[in-house]
């Protein structure tokens, strides 16, 4: 019998462990601002 | 099993760059209007690949108005961006590229420009003067006068007026209206133009000679004016800045409206 796990424990189990001090990488857009924002 | 597909570009890749720059480029040699922008921000990029070495490029990019009058010969890389506090306009555009073999071409863009908003400005500077709008009499009024003063002192060629590039005014303290347009010389010289003015149209594209004038009218606390014009010689035309018919009659238009261009 298949047993449906809660999201939550699921999600926690399924969480790949991340390195520590691990950074994501900036967002690809939008890109670096030249001068000013308006 | 099959190749992953490429990472998705990065607005701040060196490839984004190279297609930013074809495009911003491409926007100012077909402009017709207003000053030369330059890239702010790469807002975003997407790639279509058509097959190998073929790829459609979607930019969408964020410009900001530099001081250099769209006719000016000064290369892009030596022009001023206005600062926040002269009231910035912005450029945003939607342009679409093409890549075959590693090169670049514009297929199409689109643009709008616009001011930055009064409240803004006034937030951070509260008496910095501000653009005026569009059918100011004050600024028709301050170009007329500074045109005719100019042309009743210059020995050289009459000057026609193309277009307002902008204006401000400022009315604490003292009353006071900057405003730049864009002119051309004329086959009169100012003497003959005082004789038959309406003679004077400007010269044909291959003798072309535009130029750029500031002018600045105290009105209060005490009257003066100030005019500086500068031409820029005949320069070879770009490609992209036919003479159409009535060019001479171009309408005065003044920065701030809300410029659209649309090239394909």
């Amino acid at each position: 019998s298949v047993a449906k796990r809660a999201v939550a424990e699921a999600a926690q189990h399924d969480k790949v462990p991340r390195p520590v001090g691990f950074v994501p990488p900036p967002p690809p857009c939008p890109g670096r601002i030249r001068y000013f924002d308006i | 099993v099959p190749a992953a597909p490429p990472a998705p570009l990065g607005c701040d890749d060196p490839e984004s760059e190279a297609a930013a720059e074809v495009a911003v480029n491409y926007i100012n040699g077909h402009s017709h209007h207003g000053y030369k922008f330059a890239l702010n921000r790469i807002e975003d990029i997407r790639v279509v690949p058509q097959g190998p070495n073929n790829d459609i490029i979607f930019l969408e990019l964020d410009l900001l108005e530099t001081k250099c009058p769209i006719l000016s010969p000064t290369p892009l890389a030596n022009c001023t961006v206005r600062s926040f506090a002269e009231h910035a306009v912005e450029g945003d555009c939607d342009v679409k590229l093409q890549k075959v073999d590693g090169i670049l071409s514009v297929l199409a863009s689109k643009c709008h420009s616009h001011a930055d908003s009064r409240e803004d400005i006034l937030k951070v500077c509260p008496d910095c003067p501000l653009l005026a709008s569009m059918n100011n009499t004050e600024v028709l009024e301050t170009v007329s006068a500074a045109l005719n003063d100019y042309n009743s002192k210059t020995t050289d060629s009459y000057l026609r007026l193309l277009e307002i590039g902008r204006a401000k005014i400022q009315y604490h303290p003292g009353h006071v209206v900057a405003t730049e347009f864009a002119v051309g010389a004329t086959n009169c010289s100012a003497q003959e133009a005082k004789a038959n003015v309406g003679a004077c149209q400007l010269l044909p594209e291959d003798q072309s000679n535009f130029g750029f004038c500031t002018a600045v009218m105290v009105k209060a606390p005490s009257q003066d004016l100030q005019v500086d014009c500068q031409l820029y010689g005949h320069q070879v035309p770009a490609p992209a800045f036919p003479c159409f018919p009535g060019y001479s009659r171009l309408l005065v238009l003044l920065q701030g409206i809300i410029l659209s261009q649309d090239t394909s």
